[in-house]
């Protein structure tokens, strides 16, 4: 049992994630949800964790694996409104997933359920990671660098060092490159400052296809910060941090995804 | 000659 207080919210998470994966499960326990899965090309990796303090009531006394189809989930969070409360339940045998959509002023109520799967998926261990380069800058403007160097080039190299991170492309029509300084990331006077907050161990660079960071950018409505964490020879994990109605850190929705490399 | 790498050949599978 998870009742949500919005569940706009949710909607957000999968809209998110709907475009680079077909099928996931979802893995609950008693401290919350947890999801992983790889895009068709294993180029990708999506992860998201839902705290147990995301909701406003949460029980799960025994752990389960939810088998979810994408697309379907997300036209079932599509009928609801964003700031309905939802309940989400499962039966036992755990076949359906049930969802109990009810308007703020409680005069609607609708209920769908969604047929659950059942996935054999591959699973990828994640270490725990020193990553040399952290970068935290505006989702919007993370937003941006990516769209604007997509119609550029397809792939865009990021060099982190300890005074800016920069962003370049090149393709057939030219080059392109942003460049952002160490600096406050965030408003000052009303004014949004773009810049990006960087802790750095090792300067990287690394390049990316566009086409998944893009897709990535889809999360930018979770929240106003995007962390870029970066390492030699290993994937950049983009990560989204999700907070509850409280303001309170209540997880996070992660990508990965695997560098280009000189052969 | 650059190409695109697989996470397969960073992370293990669990």
């Amino acid at each position: 049992n998870a009742l949500i207080k919005q569940a706009g919210l949710l909607k957000k998470i999968i809209d998110a994630i709907k475009d680079l994966i077909d099928e996931a499960t979802l893995d609950c326990d008693n401290d919350g949800i947890y999801l992983q899965a790889m895009d068709s090309s294993h180029v990708s990796l999506v992860t998201f964790y839902l705290k147990k303090n995301l909701f406003e009531k949460y029980s799960c006394n025994r752990n389960l694996s939810l088998g979810i189809n994408m697309t379907s989930i997300a036209k079932i969070l599509k009928c609801g409104m964003s700031d309905d409360t939802l309940l989400l339940e499962t039966n036992n045998p755990i076949d359906i997933l049930s969802f109990k959509f009810e308007s703020r002023r409680g005069h609607k109520l609708s209920q769908f359920q969604l047929r659950l799967m059942n996935l054999e998926m591959e699973r990828l261990s994640i270490p725990d990671t020193e990553y040399s380069c952290i970068i935290e800058m505006m989702c919007s403007e993370f937003s941006k660098v990516c769209h604007d160097l997509a119609t550029i080039g397809d792939s865009m190299t990021i060099t982190c060092t300890k005074k800016n991170v920069t962003f370049d492309t090149t393709g057939d029509l030219g080059t392109g490159i942003v460049s952002l300084k160490q600096g406050v990331v965030g408003s000052e006077n009303d004014e949004n400052v773009y810049a990006a907050s960087i802790k750095i161990v090792k300067p990287v660079s690394l390049s990316f296809s566009l086409r998944y960071l893009i897709y990535f950018t889809k999360a930018s409505s979770l929240s106003n910060k995007v962390i870029l964490h970066m390492g030699e020879e290993v994937p950049l994990m983009v990560e989204y941090k999700i907070f509850n109605t409280y303001e309170e850190e209540a997880g996070y929705l992660r990508y990965f995804l695997a560098p280009k490399v000189n052969e | 000659k650059v190409t695109q790498a697989e996470l397969s050949q960073f992370y293990p599978e669990d």
